[in-house]
This record gives C-alpha cells, structure tokens and sequence, in this order.
C-alpha cells in the first residue's frame, strides 16, 4: 500500500483553494458567463450561489449548445438565459479529510473533484495534476 | 521502479487509435468548428491536415475570443477565418514506443499527449484517464 502512504504525506498539498479557483455565480446571465469562460480558458469550472455554496459545473460548450439553432450561430437569447438552467447538476464531491482510494477512483472520469465541506460550502478542487505530479514524485523514489 | 514496470505490461492499453480521436481539419472554417467542437465536447482537440499530418489543437475557448468585440459577441466573422489561423501549434508530441517516465511527465502538464510516427502522420492520444485507470490497478496491488 505503498502509493497510497506517499499520498498521505503529501495530503495538505492537493486542495486548490476556493479563492484562487474561477467560478461563476448560478445567476449570472450566459452572455457574462460566455465572456468569463473565454477569457480564463479553464475548460469546465464550478457554479457557486450568492453564499458560496456548490450548485454545479459549467463549460462553453454548454454555453455554446444553447446558441445553435435555426439561425446558425446565435448569440441573441445569451442575455436571457441564466447558468443556472443549464449548468451540470450531476457532479460528485468530496468533503476533508481525503480518501485517497476514493480521489484515485473519481479521477478516473473526473479531471477534477470539488471539495465542499458538511453545508456544502465550496472548499476548493483537486485536480489531475496535483496527482499526477505526486506521481511523478512516487515514480523517482 | 515498480510503477514503471507495472505500466510497461500495459503499453499497448494506452494509445486510443486516431481512428476514434475527434479533430478537424486546418482548413475548415471556424463556424464549422464551432458546431463540431460544441456537439462532441471534447474540450480540446487535433488539428489535421488532408494528409492525416498533425497540426495543432482547437478549443472552442479559441474560436469563441475571435467572437468578442466591439459588438458583444458578434458569430459573424465566423465563416471567413480557418482553424489554422487560430490553432495551438506550441504542442508536444511523442512516438512509439513510449518512454513511460516522460509520459508521466508530460502528462502533469498535458490533458492529454499527441501520439505520431516519424513522418508527423497522426497515430492517436494518450489520455490521463488511460493512465489514471492504471494507477489504480497498481494501487490495488
Ligand atoms: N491557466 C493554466 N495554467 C497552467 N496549466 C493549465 C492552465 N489551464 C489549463 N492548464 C492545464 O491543462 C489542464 C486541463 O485544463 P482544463 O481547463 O481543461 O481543466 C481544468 C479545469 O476544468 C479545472 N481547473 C483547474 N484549475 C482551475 C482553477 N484555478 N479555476 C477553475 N477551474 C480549474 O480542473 C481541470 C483540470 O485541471 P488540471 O490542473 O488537472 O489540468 C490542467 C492543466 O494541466
Ligand atoms: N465523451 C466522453 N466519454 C467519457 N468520458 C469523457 C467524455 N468526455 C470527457 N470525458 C471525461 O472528461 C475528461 C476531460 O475531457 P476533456 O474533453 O476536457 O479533455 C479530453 C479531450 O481534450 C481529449 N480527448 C479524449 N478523448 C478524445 C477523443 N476520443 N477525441 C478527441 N479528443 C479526446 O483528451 C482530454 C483528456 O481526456 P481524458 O479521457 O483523460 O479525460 C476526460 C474523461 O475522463
């Protein structure tokens, strides 16, 4: 069980905080939330509300889904729609302390897991590549 | 080095055939690329060229910065500008047969790596979720 010691060593070192994660607020309008997810090129990022609490995962793609239509490519309905209608509701979380078993399972399909606490207060995310990097450190030994 | 190892009985699990990779071509205009890349959701994916030769990568985050302008967000430039114009060419490639350390590597900074022969011809993808499947087979040694 060697790998999974490794990680514990390394636990406190794997939670990207909620303040330095992009996110946008469940209400927010598409046309914003387009403009947000263009600029900060994150792929897939967390939905809050107004109480910073986990709501779901949003992506431009969805974004862009809701543009395609009889009229090509278009942007008009953005402004009248909120993230919160189409955002991904069906998303795993993890509370503190880790399981590691359990964070190298949901990697698997997850590139990354959102960490909230008993309220369901977003924490922060664990990512691929803090994982991947503790690999790459357990790989050297 | 027991990782290594590990992962070397499994080479050949690795590589998902270009076959079944989604890409476009460094020709196609970005309109088309906007609908391919929001119906497929892959977040990222190749650029070829008509002679299966690797390009770049396309995310719908790049077409969608052409978008914004003066005009909020305005599809119209859309059907007069090539993937090619816009592509990430800046991209690491690898070639059979792998070097399981700088896979591991690469992958801490790479969703996923570019796999092509010696002529640049396209050959598929390495994943982190391929290799992420076979952490935790080796983890449940
Ligand atoms: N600005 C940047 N600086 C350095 N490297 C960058 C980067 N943007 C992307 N990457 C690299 O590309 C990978 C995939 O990013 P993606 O945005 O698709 O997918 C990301 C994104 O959806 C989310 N994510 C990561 N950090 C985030 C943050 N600070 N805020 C919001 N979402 C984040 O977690 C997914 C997996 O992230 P992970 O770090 O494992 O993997 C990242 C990282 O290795
Ligand atoms: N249709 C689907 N079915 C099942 N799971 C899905 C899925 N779409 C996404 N996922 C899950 O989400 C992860 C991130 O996908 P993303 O599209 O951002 O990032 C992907 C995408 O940019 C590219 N990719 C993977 N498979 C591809 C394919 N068949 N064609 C084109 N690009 C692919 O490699 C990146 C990493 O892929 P990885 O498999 O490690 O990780 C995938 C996978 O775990």
């Amino acid at each position: 069980k060697s790998i999974e010691s490794l990680f514990e060593q390394r636990q406190d070192h794997f939670l990207i905080p909620a303040e330095i994660v992009a996110n946008v607020q469940e209400t927010n309008h598409l046309d914003h939330a387009f403009l947000v997810l263009t600029k900060i090129k994150y792929s897939k990022i967390p939905v809050l509300d107004n109480e910073q609490h986990f709501k779901g995962l949003l992506s431009l793609s969805m974004i862009a889904e809701t543009m395609l239509g009889m009229n090509g490519i278009d942007p008009s309905t953005l402004p009248r729609h909120q993230v919160r209608e189409i955002m991904q509701t069906d998303v795993p979380t993890i509370e503190l302390p880790y399981d590691i078993e359990e964070i190298l399972h949901l990697l698997v399909d997850q590139p990354f897991l959102v960490v909230v606490d008993k309220d369901q207060i977003f924490t922060g995310i664990v990512t691929r590549r803090e994982i991947m990097k503790g690999f790459n450190y357990t790989a050297h030994e």
